[in-house]
């Protein structure tokens, strides 16, 4: 069924089943942290991470239709976001914390053995305390993720070629239909209609908090990349170009 | 080819 033709619930029970599965860093922590072992366990996880990532978005109807370019250009722009909003819906039920796998929680205080990075541990904690606030439910949580991932790069590429142009009104549609499902989800929580709409933009408000997150995460990565504090490689290393090079 | 172009590119399992 292509996604135009599909109803919310359907869409959504599709972008639920694309979730990928809980991931573990398995490395035997040795604590206290040092600025460098944390900085390995974090990227080292974070390039996991973007493995299942890539499988996830190719699994949202309607994504593989896109042009490869625009696929491509999608997932550069909003790793981070995306990995900063699972990582917020991991830690949602643990205040304080942050849970970046089950076998890697971190405490606020912790941060402080990576210069720079306590900033955005606060961040993201504020961000998690807002969203347990609204009390997030996780088919407004797939929707969101999804809206990240196709939202990502709309103001910042103008179609030119017809193949384009194209592209971009698939993505366009496919917007479409991730607002509906996220408005669909909504209505199920038994709110009047203008609690629904508040909460709709509550919820897409919340979305350039994350990108501004990502944004000070991206600047952090490649200063201790730069520093040599930690060695990127391999797709995160990829990812993170992409960002830095004006790319 | 990159590593994601070559994730992007690789049928599903």
């Amino acid at each position: 069924t292509h996604h135009s033709s599909m109803s919310p619930e359907e869409f959504i029970s599709r972008i639920m089943e694309a979730e990928p599965p809980e991931i573990y860093l398995m490395e035997d922590l040795k604590k206290p942290f040092t600025q460098a072992s944390m900085m390995m366990s974090l990227t080292n996880l974070a390039d996991k991470e973007l493995v299942l990532m890539i499988s996830w978005a190719k699994k949202i109807p309607g994504f593989v239709e896109l042009s490869l370019a625009d696929q491509i250009h999608l997932l550069k722009c909003c790793w981070l976001e995306i990995l900063m909003l699972g990582l917020i819906w991991r830690s949602v039920d643990h205040p304080g914390k942050l849970i970046f796998s089950p076998d890697f929680k971190l405490n606020r205080e912790e941060g402080q053995c990576v210069e720079g990075i306590m900033e955005i541990f606060d961040m993201l904690l504020a961000a998690t305390s807002r969203f347990r606030e609204l009390k997030l439910q996780r088919e407004e949580y797939v929707c969101l993720k999804a809206m990240i991932l196709l939202n990502s790069n709309l103001c910042t590429s103008s179609p030119q070629t017809a193949e384009e142009l194209e592209s971009r009104n698939k993505l366009l549609r496919l917007l479409d239909s991730v607002i509906d499902a996220l408005v669909w989800a909504i209505s199920k929580l038994g709110l009047s209609t203008q609690q629904q709409t508040l909460r709709l933009g509550h919820l897409t408000m919340l979305l350039s908090h994350i990108r501004h997150v990502s944004n000070k995460g991206m600047d952090h990565l490649s200063t201790m990349k730069r520093k040599n504090v930690v060695l990127v490689y391999d797709l995160l290393l990829e990812m993170l170009d992409a960002n830095m090079t004006g790319g | 080819h990159t590593k994601l172009l070559q994730l992007l590119t690789t049928k599903p399992e």
